[in-house]
């Protein structure tokens, strides 16, 4: 239901992400390359795939201060599935979480190509 | 998958191998004995080594062949003859010690279920962290050799906290004849019902392997469900007892005479919500955001709870959970008490959760250092071991005799064979 484990396993990466630029005091970017370079090599390069594809969307909606709930909800990893209410795990994002997940799909909408990449693969 | 499908070749091996996986036996068993050389992939981390992956008779816990005269049969290191009596080892040092095997059939807490906090926790993160990803990945995020029934090892890995200790390292500690001698067939998500088919990889012959302490151990999953209806989802008494006999009548065709089952009864998870709620989970440590509560409610919105039972903030619903989870005990003492098998004697005892915290405690440590920080549900390292040392201590002072006597040859044993091969 809303994205089950798919939906928790994307709203820690993107949450980590988050973080590890604060902690670092790096950009999204960088803080994206940081995690991936954590991981083994035959992981790396999986990793290196993902952030090429979901890694602008990230950088984005995390620019402009959206939670890791609702970016997850435009990366499709989320959803919500009537009649259960969103997931969130973190904080309410400013004007509630509906409306951050709103705000972020249509920022989203820029990067139809790679959502489309992410849903294939 | 998909490469899965290319070749022809391929597509049985994967076959093979998801079947293995999905039985929960050794993925790399060339003799088929249920032992395996490689320790992943249900490998050594949870049944003892092979030594001879070529041939079926010899493996862990197998009696040994013409007291091991020429080569070791059952993998524990003792062999060869005595220069001065003229009579096997094996014979010498293990001939009345009356070697046993310990067993578990259980669930995730039972194989040790671990994700390593460091793995979500920004400030710690770095590339040691990460470096047994693989190895964690292919024993399912369980840690069953550092467990508390068949741990045998200490790992210096940076994400390990804890020290092990397990009733398989006690047994042997006793009698060094039972090196290797261990299985765990514990699975996550594990309940009665699905332990029925669990319990039939269980590797042990009537006729030729030594018996076992088995231990039964299945502390939540029959109570604990991630649907929203929880409470319809939960195993009732009736049920809960059908399950367990058909487990106990199968065993008794399997388990060698002279075997003791130890059931213990599911836990009380009511420590969960007590001691977690208004801590920080490692996500939400850095802006302070994400405490245990939020996790528990997040899971259960997803519908991929472990518990919606205990990790709730509804009181009156994890008070009806500890309830039913006490009359499923209920039924496991009453059989254990009223049913005799053939091949073995049950013995029943609490899952004295209470009794291991309340102990941390008084020794200055902290509840929520029993509970694993990750998912904030599963028993820790330190707990696996300290409830290692209850039960070690329990069965001492009420089933001796499942135990058995030390064995006077260990000192000799260490001499001859010092780490008898190791695990």
């Amino acid at each position: 239901v809303n994205g089950g484990t798919d939906c928790a396993a994307c709203t820690i990466i993107v949450s980590l992400i988050d973080q590890l630029s604060l902690v670092y005091s790096e950009s999204i970017d960088q803080a994206m390359q940081r995690l991936c370079g954590y991981l083994p090599d035959q992981y790396n390069t999986v990793c290196k795939e993902f952030i090429y594809v979901a890694g602008p969307i990230i950088v984005d909606l995390l620019a402009n201060g959206e939670s890791p709930d609702a970016v997850c909800h435009a990366l499709t990893f989320c959803t919500t599935d009537p009649p259960n209410p969103p997931c969130k795990l973190y904080p309410q994002p400013r004007g509630g979480l509906e409306a951050g997940i709103k705000r972020s799909k249509l920022r989203a909408m820029k990067y139809t190509s790679n959502l489309r990449e992410l849903l294939v693969n | 998958s998909d490469i899965c499908n290319m070749l022809p070749g391929l597509k049985q091996i994967c076959e093979m191998i998801e079947g293995k996986l999905n039985n929960h036996e050794p993925v790399l068993d060339i003799d088929k004995d249920g032992f395996s050389i490689i320790d992943s992939l249900r490998g050594s981390s949870w049944r003892g080594k092979d030594c001879d992956d070529s041939r079926a008779a010899v493996h862990p816990g197998a009696r040994p062949v013409d007291w091991d005269r020429y080569e070791d049969s059952n993998c524990n290191g003792i062999y060869g003859v005595d220069p001065v009596s003229g009579k096997p080892y094996e014979q010498l040092f293990c001939g009345d010690s009356k070697p046993m095997g310990v067993g578990l059939l259980g669930d995730s807490a039972g194989a040790h279920f671990h994700i390593p906090a460091e793995w979500v926790t920004p400030t710690v993160m770095g590339l040691d962290m990460f470096a047994n990803i693989t190895f964690v990945a292919g024993n399912e995020l369980d840690w069953p050799s550092m467990s508390g029934t068949t741990g045998y090892q200490n790992l210096t890995w940076p994400t390990v906290h804890g020290w092990t200790d397990s009733a398989y390292l006690r047994l042997r500690q006793r009698n060094l004849c039972n090196h290797r001698d261990y299985q765990n067939i514990a699975v996550n998500g594990g309940d009665s019902g699905n332990t029925n088919d669990n319990a039939k990889s269980l590797s042990r012959n009537q006729t030729s392997d030594y018996p076992m302490i088995l231990f039964y151990s299945l502390i939540g999953n029959d109570v604990c469900n991630g649907h929203p209806d929880t409470i319809e989802h939960m195993t009732t008494p009736e049920v809960m007892k059908a399950n367990v006999i058909d487990t106990l009548a199968y065993l008794d065709t399997v388990l060698p005479a002279g075997s003791a089952l130890i059931m213990t009864g599911l836990a009380d998870g009511r420590v969960l919500w007590k001691y977690m709620n208004s801590r920080y989970h490692p996500l939400g440590e850095l802006r302070g955001d994400v405490t245990y509560a939020d996790l528990y409610a997040y899971l259960m919105c997803l519908q991929v709870s472990p518990c919606n039972g205990w990790m709730s903030s509804n009181e009156t619903l994890r008070n009806f959970t500890s309830e039913r989870a006490a009359a499923l005990s209920k039924v496991l003492q009453d059989l254990a008490s009223t049913r005799t098998y053939k091949n073995y004697k049950i013995h029943y005892m609490d899952f004295a959760l209470h009794t291991v915290i309340d102990e941390w405690v008084a020794q200055g440590g902290k509840p929520w250092d029993l509970i694993e920080p990750v998912d904030g549900f599963h028993p820790s390292q330190i707990s696996q071991a300290l409830t290692a040392a209850y039960t070690w201590t329990h069965l001492m002072q009420n089933f001796p005799e499942v135990l058995g006597k030390e064995n006077p040859h260990n000192e000799q044993i260490r001499q001859l064979f010092g780490d008898q091969g190791g695990h």
